[in-house]
């Protein structure tokens, strides 16, 4: 890519993380993920989507249509919700282990 | 490690999965507001924007699920890592207003398709595209999102770096066609909503509301402005009875469209500004070409100058793989201002060296028809988009796949026109030869049958 996309390229790659939700002691029953934005590093703040928080809202989703209702504490989610933020290299830190792959893609010649 | 491949796919090693706590779910109030108006009511039943992972049955509880949460992000802390102080912070986030980028400017998307199903490979994919459209903080990219990406960065090449939304639909269906858009959410309003929500949830938060980055550049209190690049104000909207489409104005009383959107010589018609918007002006289809014609087109006369519209310069020559930029009241007709996809010059079809058809990868839906097709670069007007491409067999239709009339083909009639009001020019489109014909029925030309020697 050309020149003037080398702070867009860095900031994404600096930014750019995938975010997990997953239930306490069901690691069977899978998890929901999608991307996410890391807002601050150290302390660390991200920023994703809210999707995935669906199947654990208190209230069922809702909560999420009610009028004038902006936003919802944390503890909207139910004491089971486990969150995992993931990223790509940024610091000398050890090599980390990356989740198994599940099957479900694959790569049909076309 | 990962993958079990011993290998490092994308450079170093991901980090360790690191726990997080959420602080709090936030959605930007004037984004559901735009998406209830855009997308809601009569026009609800025509849209989905289901992001399942390929192999997921989604029911519809689950869409409806994931359609109450389309517009709702989360606020996170992560848990400090036992080497927290060794960790580098890396250069700080900035922000990019909300209106300071411009329809058409470049944007670079960054998700990871299917979250995080195999972060090894799909961490951080980038994808490009244009801001395509605006409704307050409502947007719309062209850029290629896979689901998965939702949450994810959209950053702009100006200001350099700057996060300009995130990621709220990556999939948008209209009646089941795939549109090729993309829909995002502003990320400047919403973290002024991540601020006032923490400060109300968490009165002793302030230390964290001051984390959030901040934006950067333009004064607060700008008016928003339509920053649209010139020549797509050109675009118009040209409404002939019921039937609406797209058009562009090629001098100060005349617009071009398609024929199939004003088809009836002397039908009264209603052209739309883009800019300024609500500006309407009436006029009158003087020409429009046969039914028999490959030549899709039609000219309207205005009863008023276009003031302030700026007029496209016409194109003399096509680049095959040139960048170029479709605009046009696909998708959303008069909801919203012009759409701008991009793509490259695809193809042009020549009949004995002269252009008679182009073809571009950019995104054209229903209601694009009798747009301006134009150089990314230069601006000047390549030509009046036709149609796209349907697949008869299994009714799919294919927004990247379009073909646009080349304005060689019109200009030397429409400036007879235009200065002596002498049709004649125009009516040649009428007498296209047999192997334009056969171009514009998508046939393969048939072979220089041998003459017979008897």
């Amino acid at each position: 890519m050309g020149r003037q996309w080398g702070p867009s390229m860095r900031s994404a790659e600096q930014a750019g993380c995938v975010v997990s939700a997953s239930r306490a002691g069901q690691p069977d029953v899978g998890s929901w993920s999608c991307s996410g934005v890391i807002l601050s590093r150290n302390p660390g703040l991200v920023l994703c989507h809210g999707g995935i928080f669906t199947p654990f809202l208190r209230a069922g989703s809702g909560a999420l249509t009610e009028a004038c209702v902006a936003f919802l504490p944390g503890d909207s989610c139910t004491d089971d919700l486990r969150l995992h933020v993931q990223w790509g290299p940024t610091a000398a830190t050890p090599a980390g282990r990356a989740e198994q792959g599940r099957p479900g893609l694959c790569t049909p010649q076309c | 490690a990962g993958l079990g491949l011993g290998l490092q796919p994308r450079g170093r090693p991901l980090q360790p999965p690191r726990p997080a706590e959420l602080l709090l779910l936030l959605s930007c109030p004037a984004f559901r507001a735009h998406f209830a108006r855009l997308f809601g009511a009569e026009a609800a039943e025509q849209w989905h924007f289901v992001s399942a992972a390929p192999d997921d049955e989604v029911s519809e509880e689950e869409e409806e699920d994931q359609l109450r949460a389309l517009g709702w992000f989360a606020l996170l802390r992560v848990r400090r890592g036992a080497d927290a102080e060794g960790e580098e912070r890396g250069p700080a986030l900035a922000v990019a207003p909300l209106g300071s980028v411009a329809k058409g400017a470049p944007l670079l998307a960054c998700g990871s398709p299917f979250g995080a199903f195999c972060p090894d490979i799909f961490l951080n994919t980038l994808s490009r595209g244009v801001l395509s459209n605006a409704a307050g903080p409502l947007l719309l990219t062209d850029a290629r999102c896979l689901p998965g990406t939702e949450g994810g960065g959209v950053f702009a090449a100006r200001p350099a770096g700057a996060l300009v939304a995130l990621v709220a639909a990556p999939l948008c269906w209209k009646a089941r066609e795939w549109v090729g858009l993309t829909l995002l959410c502003a990320a400047a309003p919403l973290l002024q909503a991540a601020r006032a929500a923490l400060v109300r949830l968490h009165p002793d938060s302030a230390a964290l509301a001051a984390l959030l980055p901040p934006e950067v550049g333009t004064p607060r209190g700008l008016p928003l402005r339509d920053l649209a690049p010139p020549w797509a104000s050109a675009a118009v909207l040209v409404e002939c009875g019921s039937v609406w489409g797209s058009g562009v104005a090629v001098a100060s009383r005349l617009v071009v469209t398609c024929r199939h959107v004003a088809p009836r010589e002397s039908a009264r018609v209603l052209v739309h500004l883009a800019t300024p918007k609500s500006v309407a002006i009436w006029g009158r289809v003087t020409f429009a070409t046969q039914e028999t014609s490959p030549y899709d087109i039609a000219v309207v006369s205005l009863e008023e100058d276009l003031d302030g519209v700026p007029m496209p310069v016409p194109a003399e020559h096509f680049h095959e793989g040139e960048p170029v930029s479709v605009v046009g009241f696909g998708v959303f007709g008069q909801a919203c201002g012009p759409l701008v996809t991009s793509g490259i010059l695809s193809a042009v079809v020549q009949v004995d060296d002269a252009p008679v058809m182009l073809q571009t990868t950019c995104a054209v839906h229903g209601g694009s028809s009798g747009g301006p097709l134009f150089s990314t670069h230069s601006g000047d007007l390549l030509g009046i988009v036709a149609s796209n491409t349907r697949d008869n067999s299994t009714g799919a239709t294919y927004p990247h796949l379009n073909f646009s009339i080349p304005v060689t083909v019109l200009q030397p009639a429409l400036q007879q026109y235009s200065q002596t009001g002498d049709l004649c020019g125009l009516q040649e489109l009428d007498r296209a030869t047999e192997p334009v014909k056969v171009v514009w029925r998508l046939q393969r030309p048939l072979p220089n049958a041998p003459q017979s020697k008897l």
